[in-house]
């Protein structure tokens, strides 16, 4: 199976 | 005071249509660059990014910069109110917890205001540096779209990769396969009809379907779309608006266990 990343993972807070 | 004029009100129209079901609440942020907004779904695992530049808009006045909170169904059903030749003037005073919305037919023979109560809305604000992509691939939207929905009616993922061969979209699903191969073409009559794609290294990426099903609800805002995708970074699919800016989705990609 694979499973889903969230975007926060990528970018950070401004 | 802000004072937005957008003689091509459709556009608005279609850009809540595009992201009101994706996105519940968000801030909309006014400033000389032009409206934008950047939320999140629910889930934090797509973000969309909107741009219209002051540019295109008639009349542009925007003495601070403001974010407005607004709730995207409630704005949809608002805008739902205006006639697509209708011009769409955004209005708020400083400081004021509502926003007027006035329609006005070509004619001027029918105006209407509409306001909207704004809300306060505690949003994070996602820093996107600017990123080299493995590929990038230009298609019809409408052809996007199209695979899109065929997928999803086999499987709930798409693997998308690039070579040179092409852009292939695969699925899986109790029920069989898919898989759809479509060809650089650029010996098309109209420019928005080719597929063009740009690859620096192949890739290969999986992501939720339902996601972009969601973001195909743009496609009325352009003739064209780009995916721009790298491994290990979040797919940008992006449908520019017409002398005024674009809509960006970005989706994280999903990651084999």
């Amino acid at each position: 199976g694979s499973s889903q990343t969230s975007i926060t993972e990528f970018y950070r807070s401004t | 005071m802000l004072e937005l004029r957008l003689v091509q009100g459709s556009l608005l129209k279609k850009v809540l249509e595009a992201v009101k079901d994706l996105v519940n609440d968000a801030n909309f942020d006014c400033s000389a660059t032009g409206f934008s907004l950047q939320a999140m779904d629910s889930s934090h695992v797509a973000l969309v990014a909107l741009l219209l530049r002051s540019e295109g808009f008639e009349h542009y006045r925007c003495d601070r910069n403001i974010s407005m909170g607004m709730n995207l169904g409630n704005m949809a059903k608002m805008l739902k109110c205006a006639g697509n030749d209708d011009i769409i003037t955004l209005k708020a005073d400083d400081g004021s917890d509502v926003v007027t919305f006035m329609f006005e037919s070509p004619t001027q023979d029918k105006i209407a205001d509409f306001e909207m109560k704004l809300m306060d809305i505690d949003s994070e604000h996602l820093g996107i540096p600017e990123a080299e992509y493995h590929a990038i691939v230009r298609m019809p939207s409408s052809e996007f779209a199209r695979i899109c929905k065929d997928l999803s009616s086999i499987g709930d993922t798409v693997v998308i990769s690039v070579t040179k061969e092409g852009v292939k979209f695969s699925t899986r699903g109790d029920i069989g396969t898919a898989n759809i191969v479509c060809r650089q073409n650029t010996t098309v009559d109209k420019p928005e009809e080719a597929t063009v794609i740009e690859m620096n290294e192949p890739v290969s990426l999986t992501f939720a379907l339902r996601y972009f099903n969601s973001f195909t609800k743009a496609t009325p805002l352009s003739n064209t779309v780009t995916l721009s995708l790298s491994s290990e970074l979040p797919v940008v699919v992006e449908y520019k608006i017409a002398e005024m800016g674009y809509i960006r989705f970005y989706l994280a990609p999903k990651i084999e266990d």
